[in-house]
């Protein structure tokens, strides 16, 4: 499985 | 001017241990209305998202806006050397390269103060979109870090899957494999034994053991826990933190065959 990280879902300010 | 003062400075200390196996650094965004906290861990797959509201300190001043980026494991050193029952205060100046711990026994006949510098992170903050989540499951913390802990030893991932009969926890791997099924508890005597599950849509949905267990580092703060789930979107992991503010997690899935 691949892990998804943090930033594919919740973009900079 | 800013500074903090926290009675039960127990709860700051508790709040170290939560984040520093997470976290190398982090910065402390203090403000009129409390201290935020948000960061990501160093391969990017959680973020730790910290409120500690300005009602739950004994003592808050914060005259202006202020960014303290602080090395996790200097401040825990120093949080270490506090007292369960001590008294913390965290103080700084406007513009100012430090910050201050001030640590008081309850009676004041101890009163000792550490000074640590400030790192600069720059470290940039991330809009975190307002969600209805499909599944809200509460259950008592430590339950949550048991399962996650006997879980672990199967594999490396942990499957999540949350129906309207409950919610089941598996995991699978060269031994063999582990299930572990937490139906809604109908009455308890403490509202803190419950588990409560509150499904819109079934969701199942896979996670690295090694953050889910860092999470539970958070388990002394509260004793339930809440996961937030829907399909293809990172957990939720929340601890409550008394009357001052909570600790979430938010944890990335892993995704595909």
């Amino acid at each position: 499985m691949a892990q998804k990280t943090i930033l594919s879902f919740f973009g900079s300010l | 001017m800013f500074e903090a003062r926290l009675v039960q400075g127990a709860l700051l200390k508790k709040v170290m241990e939560a984040i520093k196996e997470l976290l190398n650094e982090a910065s402390f965004d203090c403000a009129h209305s409390g201290i935020l906290l948000q960061a990501m861990d160093n391969s990017h797959v959680s973020l730790v998202s910290l409120n500690l509201r300005r009602e739950g300190f004994d003592k808050y001043r914060c005259d202006r806006n202020l960014v303290m980026g602080m090395n996790l494991s200097s401040m825990s050193k120093i949080l270490k050397c506090a007292s369960n029952d001590d008294i913390i205060t965290m103080k700084a100046q406007d513009n100012a390269d430090t910050v201050t711990f001030v640590f008081e026994s309850p009676k004041q006949e101890k009163i000792s103060d550490y000074e640590m510098k400030l790192t600069n992170l720059d470290q940039d903050h991330l809009g975190i979109p307002e969600t209805e989540y499909s599944c809200v499951i509460k259950l008592p913390s430590a339950e949550f870090a048991r399962i996650c802990r006997d879980l672990s030893q199967f594999g490396e991932s942990i499957v999540i899957s949350c129906t309207k009969e409950g919610v089941k926890f598996s995991a699978a791997g060269d031994i063999g494999t582990a299930n572990i099924k937490l139906a809604q508890t109908a009455t308890v005597d403490k509202e803190e034994d419950a588990v409560m599950v509150d499904m819109q849509e079934p969701v199942t949905l896979t996670f690295a053991c090694k953050y889910l267990n860092m999470f539970t580092k958070a388990t002394p703060l509260s004793p339930q826990v809440c996961l937030s789930m829907s399909p293809d979107v990172p957990l939720v992991v929340e601890y409550k933190i008394e009357d001052i503010g909570h600790i979430r997690y938010y944890l990335a899935p892993r995704i595909g065959d």
